[in-house]
């Protein structure tokens, strides 16, 4: 049996916002810690890294681990039906080809189950190596989401530079160059609002716009966003999910021919 | 001229 409640559908509707663009379909799987979803693009430039820890839960069953496939646009459909502030709760027997997902008013007064069929998909999990990255800037996740807006105008790549000074996104095309630079923030009032930058060696890579933006779509989850990067590995992209756990998205750098 | 490198490229199958 699992079982999986949270407090707010909206939680949910924001986390699945953030990788339906990206993935189609995705198997979740669970456990007593639990649960995880890893899966990569359909061009497997991009991986999405999802956990929701059991702690986060108002309530948490996992007799035994289950993967459960879905179909995300279809978890999407069923996620529309649900108030944002109404009760969610996840069900499945062992080994069920069916997860029941349910949403309860605040007051009860209205309750509603969708019964939604299981896929079985290929799963190809990655292993993904501990790495000591050389920079970590965190910066506001709304800053990173206008900067990738911004940019993609310009051209298909940006060029992320870092350094102690600072983080420079760069993008060239027909147009010309566009250049923004980010300085790490003095004392600030509120944390969310500050950029860091935790360097030990310069680093600049170059990625696609694209996926950038479709990483800013998690924007809603976090008002931090942290971008870890080392030469020639793909640069991680995590938003933290308060109480709950994090969605962390690698991207294959671009790389000179 | 940049290429664009896969995610398999640098994480291995488990």
């Amino acid at each position: 049996m699992f079982e999986a409640r949270l407090g707010q559908a909206t939680i949910l509707k924001k986390i699945l916002d953030a990788i339906k663009d990206l993935l189609t379909e995705g198997t979740f799987d669970c456990s007593d810690s639990g649960i995880q979803l890893q899966a990569m693009d359909n061009s497997h430039v991009s991986l999405v890294s999802l956990t929701l820890r059991s702690d986060g839960f108002d309530k948490f069953r996992c007799d035994r681990n289950i993967s459960m496939g879905m179909n995300l646009g279809s978890m999407a459909k069923i996620l529309k039906c649900a108030n944002n502030e109404d009760n969610v709760t996840m069900k499945a027997q062992d080994n069920a080809d069916t997860v029941t997902i349910m949403f309860e008013s605040a007051n009860q007064e209205k309750v509603s189950d969708y019964e939604m069929k299981l896929m079985n998909l290929d799963q190809e999990h990655l292993g993904i190596p501990e790495t000591e990255y050389s920079c970590v800037v965190r910066m506001p996740s709304m800053e990173f989401a206008r900067i990738c807006r911004d940019l993609a105008q310009f051209s298909e790549s940006v060029v992320i530079c870092c350094t102690k000074e600072g983080v420079k996104f760069t993008a060239s095309g027909d147009v010309g160059t566009a250049n923004i630079k980010l300085a790490q923030t003095g004392s600030v009032d509120k944390e969310e609002e500050s950029v860091s930058i935790d360097m030990q060696e310069p680093v600049t890579l170059t990625f696609a716009c694209r996926y950038l933006n479709a990483f800013t779509k998690a924007t809603p989850l976090s008002t931090q966003v942290q971008l870890s990067m080392c030469a020639d590995v793909p640069l991680v992209v995590e938003y933290a999910i308060k109480d709950l756990g994090y969605i962390r998205y690698y991207l294959a750098p671009k790389i000179e021919d | 001229q940049s290429k664009q490198m896969t995610i398999a490229s640098f994480f291995r199958k488990d």
